[in-house]
This record gives C-alpha cells, sequence and structure tokens, in this order.
C-alpha cells in the first residue's frame, strides 16, 4: 500500500507542471525510499528524470513497489482541483488499478477525494549512465529562463559555448541573430544569484530550442539550475528539490 | 548543417 502525504499540494502541482509539456504517458515507481519516474519524449531527444525523495513528504509509506502508470493532462486535471495549501495525500493499494488524491484543506474543514484510472503504460526504463562532463554551470533559473525565452525567438536551434571564464548562448535564425554572454560571479548577499562555472575543458553545443523551452519550466521546482555539458553526449539540465530532484537529459545537434 | 541525436543513440534499456 502507497500512502504519500504532501503537505503542501503546491510542491506536487510544481513538480508536474514542471515536465508535464514535454511528455504525456509516464510510470511512477513507488518504493520504500520515495518515488522515482522516467519518460522521454515522442521525439526521443528529451529524457525527463524524476526522484522525489522520502524526506519530500509530510508521511510517507510504501510497503512493496508500486508503479502508477499515470497520464499527466488527466492527472493535472485534478491537480488544478485542490488548493495550493491544502496537504495531499497519494493512496494506492499494491496492484492498483486507480489511485486517489486526497487533499485535506488545514482545518480538515474541507475534503476532496478524487479517484484517477491508471494505465498500463509499456515504456522501457532506460539506464542512465554516469557521464563525464566537462563543463558544470550554475545558473539563477530566472537567467535561464530568460535567455531561452530570449534567442529561443530567433532561431529553432540555440548554441552554448563555455570557455574558461565565460558561458555564450548564442542563435542564428531567418530574421536576425543574437548572442548573451554571462560570467560568472558570486553574490554574498544573495548566493542562489550566483553565477558558477567549472570548466574541465572548452565545450560547444547546439540544442532544439523547443527542447529547452520545455525544459525552463522546470524552474517552477527551484531557483537555481544546474547545467552539465560533454561534446560527446546529452547534457543535463537539473532542477533541485528539498529532496531529490528533476532531470532533463537533451541530446544536441550534432555536424553532419 | 547540424542532424538532432535521440536519447537512444546515448542511453539503452535497463
Amino acid at each position: 500500500m502507497l500512502e504519500a502525504k504532501f503537505e503542501e499540494a503546491s510542491l506536487f502541482k510544481r513538480i508536474i507542471d514542471g515536465f508535464k509539456d514535454c511528455v504525456q504517458l509516464v510510470n511512477f515507481q513507488c518504493k520504500q525510499d520515495g518515488i522515482i519516474a522516467q519518460a522521454v519524449d515522442d521525439s526521443r531527444v528529451l529524457l525527463v528524470s524524476l526522484e522525489i525523495g522520502v524526506e519530500a513528504f509530510q508521511e510517507y509509506r510504501c510497503d512493496h513497489p508500486i508503479t502508477l502508470g499515470i497520464d499527466l493532462a488527466s492527472l493535472s486535471k485534478i491537480l488544478r482541483c485542490g488548493n495550493n495549501n491544502d496537504t495531499l495525500t497519494l493512496i494506492a493499494e499494491d496492484t492498483p488499478d486507480s489511485v486517489m488524491l486526497l487533499f485535506e484543506d488545514t482545518k480538515k474543514d474541507r475534503i476532496a477525494e478524487f479517484n484517477l484510472k491508471l494505465m498500463d503504460i509499456d515504456a522501457d526504463f532506460l539506464k542512465i549512465e554516469e557521464l563525464v562532463y566537462e563543463s558544470t554551470l550554475n545558473l539563477p533559473a530566472t537567467e535561464f529562463v530568460r535567455v531561452v525565452r530570449e534567442l529561443g525567438q530567433l532561431s529553432d536551434s540555440l548554441n552554448i559555448t563555455v570557455t574558461k571564464e565565460t558561458i555564450k548562448f548564442a542563435c542564428d535564425g531567418d530574421i536576425g541573430s543574437g548572442t548573451i554572454i554571462l560570467r560568472p560571479f558570486i553574490n554574498m548577499e544573495n548566493p542562489s544569484e550566483s553565477i558558477k562555472l567549472e570548466m574541465d575543458q572548452p565545450v560547444e553545443l547546439t540544442f532544439g530550442a523547443k527542447y529547452l523551452a520545455d525544459i525552463v519550466k522546470g524552474s517552477a521546482l527551484s531557483d537555481k539550475v544546474a547545467i552539465r555539458l560533454s561534446s560527446e553526449a546529452p547534457a543535463l539540465f537539473q532542477f533541485d528539490l528539498k529532496a531529490g530532484f528533476l532531470q532533463f537529459f537533451l541530446a544536441p545537434k550534432f555536424n553532419d | 548543417k547540424k542532424r538532432q541525436i535521440t536519447i537512444s543513440e546515448f542511453f539503452g534499456p535497463k
């Protein structure tokens, strides 16, 4: 049996909003140590990997591994029903054909119960290799969103070049071109505003702008994003939760 | 001209 209670429904809403626009059918694997999920978008360019640790919940119990096959579009409809500061408990039997979502307001005056039918989703769980990354960036999520939105208007591809002291985002499209250069700095008063850069080797990569536009939706979860780049492998964009993370692995475009 | 790579070219089934 699964009983997973979020102190605030808004956390689960933000998690789902962070990736519901790029994948639709997702198997959530519930185990003793928390919930994990993985899904690849239809074009198989973007892989989403979610981990919600037990500490993210107010109460958590899962006696046996349970897989919840969920249509995120349907789940979102139900998540819009509860208030953000309601508690939200996910409840499922050991071999469930539905999952219950229980919203309770803090005074326990209003209790709303919804049952979401589960789906049998045939998706392979990919083994994510421990990759060696040549550069790691830490940016304020707002800065990342801004760069992707601004440059994404001009082209369907976005180029990222990392050298020892600069991070350069560039695009070149039909209507024109654009470049945004960021330099690392430390903001002592407000550390989450800092830009950090660790570089073992310079790296230059090109990504599809539409996938980046999906990835920035993860910024609802965290005020920081970690971007790990390798010239030979998918890039990793990670938003950390208090306990867990939402990761996006994005395959680059390579020269033909 | 750049070619879009897919995730499957890097990560295989578990």
